[in-house]
């Protein structure tokens, strides 16, 4: 059904039996985006949060496409917290059983993340000690093997990694794509305050969906928002604006409160003005600190990735009205 | 590189599932 949207809080488990171990959960929310009834595609908005071991308290965020009923299938992880902090990366998912009656299905996931994958593909001398460092053993071995002369294998491994570099380069060129030196990185630190008002005339997030009136979840599950929340420089809702925050944010915990949160953060404060940078990852509002991958920007914020801590200034447990800290790191 | 492998269970059956319907037809 084109236009759906689901809240889930789904259990992620080692093994596909219902009573394998479980190993964290995926909250968030599925978004049916497909006109074309003969395929099921959603979008899906999902933290995946782990709770065993290692990766315990760690999440990868994705934001992706999926077209659920082909076989392979293919996401984007887009961001994280924890262990995965600024990770990018994939999943390849496949339907492991599907219940057509009822909808019930247990989906594998097999992931691969690079973190800190910038400074590997950054910088083009970094690209050639990378490739270098893959292709030197062989051609050690193969001068070693065909002179047994280390001096000479030397003076061709030379010859040969200026060759390499060189077809590295050229072969990197296409008429339709262009590959470019990249740039130094940045790393900017900003520091405001995030005012979301639910009460009164004007408030800042509306409830714009929930689940049926018979769902009485204690934690609100399945209700979302829409938000445009002022940001300012101090706390107080006087001080200087200095942006919004504009996107969703729904309730997508069965047993504890935590937000998927979907934002844009559009700055208009100084050199900032006109950029912004993206959020997307769980939000464990009652938690006194959490953490928030940033998975993207524009402007000044291009290519932005990093985390956003947010902690809770003021809160009226009445309105649900808040002011909240935000302190965001982000390499641009 | 971090490689992960694990299931995910998406209920919408019975009395407590986990995931529901929230906007839509």
């Amino acid at each position: 059904p084109f236009g759906s949207v689901y809240a889930i809080d789904d259990l992620l488990k080692a093994g596909p039996e219902p009573d394998s171990k479980t190993i964290g959960n995926a909250q968030g929310l599925y978004l049916s985006s497909s006109q074309d009834y003969s395929k099921f595609t959603i979008v899906m908005c999902v933290d995946f949060g782990f709770t065993e071991g290692k990766l315990k308290g760690s999440s990868f965020s994705v934001f992706s496409r999926n077209p659920v009923t082909e076989a392979d299938r293919e996401v984007a992880v887009v961001g994280g917290r924890g262990k995965f902090r600024m990770a990018r990366g994939f999943a390849k998912v496949k339907t492991s059983h599907f219940n057509a009656t009822n909808g019930d299905a247990v989906l594998e996931y097999k992931n691969s993340k690079r973190v800190n994958l910038q400074f590997i593909t950054m910088g083009s001398y970094v690209v050639n000690l990378f490739l270098n460092l893959t292709v030197l053993p062989v051609f050690l071995v193969q001068g070693q093997r065909r002179k047994k002369m280390v001096k000479a294998t030397l003076v061709l491994l030379v010859i040969s990694l200026v060759g390499v570099m060189q077809w590295a380069k050229s072969t990197n060129a296409e008429s339709w794509a262009s590959r470019l030196e990249a740039e130094k990185e940045n790393v900017t630190n900003l520091q405001f305050y995030f005012h979301d008002i639910l009460s009164g005339k004007n408030p800042t997030a509306i409830k714009v969906a929930q689940p049926s009136a018979d769902n009485k979840s204690p934690t609100l599950f399945g209700s979302i928002m829409m938000a445009d929340d002022p940001l300012t420089e101090g706390p107080d809702p006087s001080s200087k604006p200095v942006g919004r925050a504009q996107g969703i944010y729904g309730s997508a915990g069965q047993n504890e409160l935590a937000l998927i949160m979907a934002m844009n953060f559009a700055f208009t404060d100084g050199i900032y003005n006109g950029s912004c940078i993206s959020l997307l990852g769980k939000n464990p509002a009652m938690n006194p600190v959490r953490e928030m991958p940033i998975v993207g920007g524009t402007g000044l914020f291009r290519f932005a990735r990093g985390y956003a801590v947010a902690q809770t200034y003021w809160l009226d447990v009445t309105t649900g009205d808040a002011i909240v800290g935000y302190n965001v790191t982000v390499v641009h | 590189v971090t490689r992960l492998h694990f299931f995910l269970h998406d209920i919408l059956s019975g009395k407590n599932p986990s995931a529901v319907k929230v906007a839509g037809s």
